[in-house]
């Protein structure tokens, strides 16, 4: 990989104790096939690459033995700056139940992670809404994975995902559940209607949390769904779905980079216990093949 | 055109640019950048009909006693079932079809695939109390052949092509359709989502190697996404692409047209 092919760079500038600009972007060039082939996005990666090189510059090379190291070693901690760090938690409040929404487009995993979110956090007596009345068998759907989790599921109630929230929210409060997820559909961010109708969810629901759910297999236009997502009903943090495969997984990059939240979970199975805390520093790893 | 004067004169790192926006990945990117050149001809336009050249491969040709046996597979939620659905709604027009949810692994498969199959008015086998995927498909292509049925559409359960026993068991149906049809199925086909990014080519590669795909349906095209990822599916395995997913409903299918896919990948 691209540890390997770093080998071979560094045994013709090493000998030397020092590296040229020439050979920083030799470098550079070869991080950046990295990223893209990693499904990073085309405008992410330039302004990376970018920022990668002033910092390159910045740094006293010509003093080290291997310059070449240093370097890598820089675009392993910008990488995991840029994807948040450390790994992050939710935080539940003091009174009331915490109340998180799952968005995003057709097909990423929202229902599956409804489940396994309300599966992590059964301690905290949460209610599962089923906010999809889209989708032929969506209730059925939620409402077997329920089962199955031994986590109560709310009726979808007139046909509607907002009068179904509506309901939901007050008989959290009347049961005193202290966690609510709420599986909304999917929907294109282009959408205008269906961005309306998340938005009226939104009035009535007051999210704590409104979660993107998006494919980790995801290409060049996650940056866009994301930032989409983020203007038009606002994003407070992500799950990263389907990482059990060997997608690199380039979306995490433009997820943090273009809406500006931290990814919390990953997915990483079909099972109900397929869910596990995302770590920056792992990802960043796993972006660089 | 405006897309004319857009692209005309355009530099190599412009139309680098359309490309990686559209998914089709740096490797072939730079490939066919190299292959064509840099002497002052229309770059846009040469590359343009390289590629309609590329992904103009002719469809499978089927020419069987009924029932057609036409198979569905893909990665988790690149949109089978809905597409199953868009088939049979398409044939049903001339033919009888029936459907097999050989999906007998996730919640509310069944009842997704019946309310599909009602909508489409077509006949639809789900599975017994205990059946596995293979027995489902062999009692659909039993009963399809007994009612003089025309075609007959499974529709299998997502898999990651990483997972070994799960490829296993999409090997296993394969098997069972050879009873009836010893080549396969007819259409092998494989969902690619526009969404994904460089992983569709390994699922490409492993699908085919797996059970012998014979062709694609790019899903969810109706979003933002350019899709260029069947570019180098298409320049390493020759794959035709039949139709692509438009959208979530019944309709919402239309004929691959490589000319106005390159086209849109420019604008
Ligand atoms: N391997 C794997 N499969 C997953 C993961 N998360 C979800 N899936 C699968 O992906 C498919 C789609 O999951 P759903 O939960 O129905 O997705 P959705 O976002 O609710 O879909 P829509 O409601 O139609 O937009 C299912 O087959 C899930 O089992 C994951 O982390 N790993
Ligand atoms: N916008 C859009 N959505 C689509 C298209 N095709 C499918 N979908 C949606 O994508 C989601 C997943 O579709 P499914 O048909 O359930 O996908 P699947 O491959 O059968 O999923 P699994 O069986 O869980 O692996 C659903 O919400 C569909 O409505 C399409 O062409 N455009
Ligand atoms: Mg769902
Ligand atoms: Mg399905």
């Amino acid at each position: 990989g691209l540890i390997d092919r770093f080998q071979l760079i560094r045994r013709k500038i090493l000998g030397y104790g020092r590296i040229t600009e020439r050979e920083i972007a030799i470098i550079l060039k070869d991080i950046r096939i990295t990223l893209l082939e990693a499904d990073v996005n085309y405008r992410v990666v330039k302004d990376f690459i970018k920022e990668l090189n002033t910092k390159c510059a910045g740094l006293e090379l010509a003093k080290t033995l291997n310059p070449g190291d240093i370097v890598i070693k820089t675009v392993y901690e910008e990488l995991t700056k840029l994807l948040g760090t450390k790994p992050q938690q939710m935080e539940f409040k003091a009174k009331g139940p915490l109340i998180i929404g799952l968005i995003g487009l057709q097909g990423t995993g929202k229902t599956t992670t409804a489940a396994k979110l309300a599966l992590k956090y059964k301690n905290k007596n949460p209610l599962l809404v089923p906010a999809d009345a889209k989708r032929p068998a969506a209730y059925e759907q939620l409402s077997q994975l329920g089962q199955r989790a031994k986590i109560p599921v709310c009726p979808l109630y007139q046909n509607s995902a907002k009068a179904t929230v509506k309901k939901a929210i007050e008989q959290a409060i009347g049961q005193g559940n202290m966690l609510v997820i709420i599986d909304t559909a999917g929907r294109l961010h282009l959408d205008d209607e269906l961005i309306e109708e998340l938005k009226e969810i939104k009035r009535v629901a007051r999210f704590d949390y409104r979660l993107l759910v998006a494919d980790g297999m995801s290409g060049q236009d996650a940056v866009n769904q994301a930032k989409a997502f983020q203007e038009k009903i606002g994003l407070d943090g992500a799950i990263l779905t389907k990482m059990d495969g060997d997608a690199r997984g380039g979306a995490a990059l433009s997820i943090t980079r273009a809406a500006q939240v931290p990814i919390f979970y990953v997915g990483t199975s079909e099972n109900l216990d397929g869910i596990e805390q995302f770590y920056p520093a792992r990802m960043a790893q796993r972006i660089m093949g | 055109s405006q897309l004319f004067s857009r692209t005309k004169g355009a530099s190599t790192n412009e139309i680098e640019d359309i490309l990686l926006r559209a998914d089709v990945g740096i490797k072939y990117t730079d490939e066919i950048l190299q292959r064509i050149g840099e002497d002052g001809v229309d770059l846009v336009e040469v590359l343009k009909k390289k590629l309609v050249n590329l992904l103009s491969i002719d469809v499978p040709k089927i020419d069987v006693e009924k029932p057609v046996i036409i198979m569905v597979s893909g990665v988790n939620g690149s949109g089978k079932t809905t597409t199953v659905a868009k088939l049979a709604n398409l044939y049903q027009r001339c033919e009888r079809v029936i459907l097999a949810c050989a999906d007998t692994y996730r919640d509310a498969a069944s009842e997704q695939l019946e309310i599909w199959a009602r909508r489409a008015n077509v006949e639809i086998v789900t599975s017994q109390k205990g059946q596995d995927a293979a027995a489902v498909v062999f009692d659909t292509i039993s009963r399809a052949q007994a009612k003089s049925i025309d075609r007959v559409l499974v529709d299998t359960a997502g898999r990651l092509h990483t997972r070994v026993d799960l490829m296993a068991e999409l090997r296993k149906i394969r098997k069972v359709i050879t009873k009836f049809r010893p080549e396969g199925p007819d259409l092998n086909i494989l969902t690619i989502d526009a969404n994904l990014g460089q992983n569709s080519i390994q699922q490409a590669c492993i699908f085919t190697e797996e059970i012998g795909i014979n062709g694609l349906i790019l899903t969810k095209f109706d979003g933002t996404s350019k899709g260029g990822a069947i570019i180098p599916i298409c320049n390493e395995l020759d794959l035709p692409v039949l139709y692509l997913g438009i959208g979530e409903g019944i309709d919402d299918i239309v004929e691959f047209d490589p000319t106005a896919f390159v086209e849109a990948l420019f604008e």
